[in-house]
């Protein structure tokens, strides 16, 4: 019979870390932990514009392009395995 | 390029360095390889040199660690961050390079399987072989009473009787002051006695066991090499995958998406999930050990990254077979520590499509060099590396009718011709990003029509998937396809669930539901199919018709077998300009 109704099963497997960040905050890790935060007194505060400034700064670094936006190249830039080595300073 | 601030460097060019641990993942020979070439990456350009040394005071100290592992910059688990260095200097850790042994290490191609003893004088495993007539992808135990995995070295045994043992606990250990000796099972440890290898009294979650039968009294052990088949993570990393094992009911004999959102192939690591919780990843293609160490040696030496995304020092990790140092990376070197005595090499022409990718990774005989380059250089995450136009591909690994639309695959790649006349062929896609457990090299492919069921072939294996859900791979030989048959070239669907698969000259009816080919197949092609080419490389249906493709021509046939037209794949199927 065909598979009305049959919709996959997904469980939650023992010892498995499950991201629960939302975009934003996925990024400003990013942005800290490679370096992009620690340009002199530019603690970001939360708000979108001080996000733009910083995410173009590392869309410039990593050639992406300089949208300013969480859009699909940077996202999928957020999860690409990397070298822990910061971009930004040392 | 970018250097360090001040622009730090080694005030000597002959640089030593040390490997202080190895990762269970691959043979320790395979490391020190990977770890010499990504030096010579190096010294290939400059008046560096690199020395190993097994002891005492070196510049540049290697090594393997999961989480906190000393330096105060933790690793993150698996994928994300994969290992980091330290700029030259006189500091405790500069120079220094540290791997996150959370990642699955390999050559960038999947698992590395060095044999040992046996009569094949440490070749690799040669994966899929034929033993007493039966197709075998993974190290087995068959055939032998002492419980320890082996594999054959060459595609048949049963021909070529080449074989050796796989790494396994039961034939040596690594590291610690076991002299590499095998475990004693049972050992004891802390007044309990343990049958398998263990990380208990271990923070850093690496399997050991005692070399002798009473640690508690010796105080002799070693780390336990991985398996072949060893999951990744999970809350068993390290151990081998249970096959069949029981998830909400069902038996699975290979490893399955099911259960997972992310498409991630897994396997339970005892005989039944939904008692023990037991479970890990299953080896994937891992990652180039060769090219992350060449990008840390960058740092060691001094490079910070660049922006240039196809430079060994670009920060994101990208898999390329045919392995160039970038103009850059050359620059930013020689920046630092000038050009040497050694001839300038050559710097290639930047290629404009997908190079090809081998369908495995190979090694010299003797197991510890590898014949390719491992390639550099990573790309970020567009679509794909080096778009090519579907009309200018020129071929395909495999081409097939998936819904209404025609798919056309080629080296990770694939297209989409949607059923409307002249609309756009949209593409090239990454077959990873839509179907991760499959290789690049797909030989054919089709939808049961019934279940939506996609099934997938890549040599004498095929993996199935419905919707995200993924099962596989499997051999070939369990759809009852004889052991010679090394792939199948095409498929077309016919009516009842039935598929025709078709291999060389010859073809069987699978029945799909089955998952078993038909009695009294196979059966020659020009029996039923007269006037069509033999050797076809791609046979597919479309829009109700079947269609026997030879570069650049294709055959198109109705259901009543008569050929009604032969035209080209490129201007008369793909309708290219």
């Amino acid at each position: 019979a065909p598979l009305q109704g049959n919709s996959p099963v997904v469980i939650s497997f023992p010892g498995e870390m499950v991201s629960q960040m939302s975009d934003w905050e996925r990024a400003h890790r990013y942005l800290e932990r490679y370096g992009y935060l620690n340009e002199p007194g530019s603690g970001v505060d939360g708000k979108q514009r001080k996000l733009d400034y910083f995410l173009k700064k590392m869309q410039k670094q990593l050639g992406l392009p300089e949208t300013g936006e969480l859009d699909a190249p940077t996202l999928d830039a957020l999860r690409a395995p990397r070298c822990g080595v910061p971009d930004v300073g040392s | 390029f970018q250097t360090f601030q001040g622009d730090l460097k080694w005030d000597h060019t002959d640089l030593t360095y040390r490997v202080v641990n190895y990762s269970p993942d691959l043979d320790t020979s395979i490391t020190d390889d990977a770890f010499a070439r990504a030096f010579k990456v190096w010294s290939n350009v400059t008046p560096l040199t690199f020395t190993k040394r097994q002891s005492g005071e070196v510049d540049i100290l290697i090594q393997f660690g999961t989480g906190e592992h000393g330096d105060g910059y933790p690793f993150d688990g698996k994928d994300g961050l994969l290992a980091h260095a330290f700029p030259p200097g006189k500091d405790t850790y500069s120079g220094d390079a540290h791997f996150d042994d959370d990642e699955f290490w390999t050559l960038g191609t999947g698992i590395v399987v060095k044999s040992y003893g046996g009569n094949s004088d440490g070749a690799t495993c040669h994966f899929p072989f034929v033993f007493e007539g039966q197709a075998y992808s993974t190290c087995t135990t068959d055939g032998r009473t002492d419980g320890v995995p082996w594999c054959a070295t060459t595609a048949s045994f049963d021909q070529d009787k080449r074989y050796g043992f796989c790494p396994s606990e039961l034939l040596f250990t690594y590291g610690g002051n076991g002299g590499g000796e095998k475990c004693v099972f049972p050992f004891v440890f802390l007044g309990k006695s343990y049958d398998a290898c263990t990380t208990e009294g271990r923070q850093d979650g690496y399997r050991w066991c005692a070399t002798t039968a009473n640690f508690d009294q010796d105080k002799k052990y070693g780390f336990c090499p991985n398996r072949d088949t060893a999951v990744i993570g999970g809350n068993s990393q390290g151990e081998p995958c249970v096959f069949p094992f029981t998830f909400l009911g069902q038996r699975y004999s290979a490893c399955t998406s099911e259960g997972r959102q992310d498409g991630r192939l897994w396997c339970a690591t005892t005989s039944n999930y939904d008692v023990d919780k037991k479970w890990g990843l299953c080896p994937d293609k891992g990652y180039s050990l060769f090219l992350v160490a060449a990008h840390e040696f960058g740092h060691s030496l001094g490079l910070e990254h660049s922006s240039v995304r196809e430079a060994l020092m670009y920060p994101m990790y990208t898999y390329e077979a045919d392995f160039h140092l970038h103009p850059d990376d050359v620059a930013g070197i020689q920046f630092l520590y000038g050009k040497g005595s050694a001839p300038e090499p050559t710097v290639p022409s930047w290629p404009t499509q997908s190079p090809d990718v081998p369908e495995e990774p190979t090694t010299e005989a003797d197991g510890s060099t590898t014949t390719e380059d491992y390639g550099s250089a990573a790309t970020g995450s567009t679509p794909v590396d080096h778009p090519t136009d579907a009309c200018s591909a020129g071929w395909y690994n495999a081409v097939a009718e998936i819904k209404t639309e025609l798919y056309l695959f080629k080296d990770g790649q694939y297209w989409r011709k949607p059923s409307a006349g002249a609309a756009r062929i949209q593409g090239p896609l990454r077959i990873r990003d839509t179907w991760p457990a499959l290789p690049d090299l797909i030989d054919a492919a089709f939808q049961d029509p019934l279940t939506k069921k996609l099934f997938f072939f890549s040599g004498r294996r095929f993996w199935t998937y419905r919707g995200t859900r993924a099962l596989g791979p499997r051999s070939i030989e369990k759809l009852g396809i004889g052991g010679d048959v090394q792939k199948v070239t095409g498929a077309l669907r016919r009516k009842n669930g039935k598929v025709l698969l078709f291999s060389g000259e010859q073809f069987w009816r699978l029945d799909v539901k089955a998952e078993r080919v038909d009695r009294g197949y196979p059966r020659h092609t020009d029996s039923l199919f007269a006037g069509v080419p033999l050797d076809a490389q791609n046979i597919f249906l479309y829009k109700g018709k079947y269609y026997f493709c030879r570069d650049p021509f294709c055959w198109r046939m109705t259901p009543q077998y008569q050929v009604d037209k032969v035209g080209y794949l490129k201007y008369d199927v793909l309708q290219c300009p």
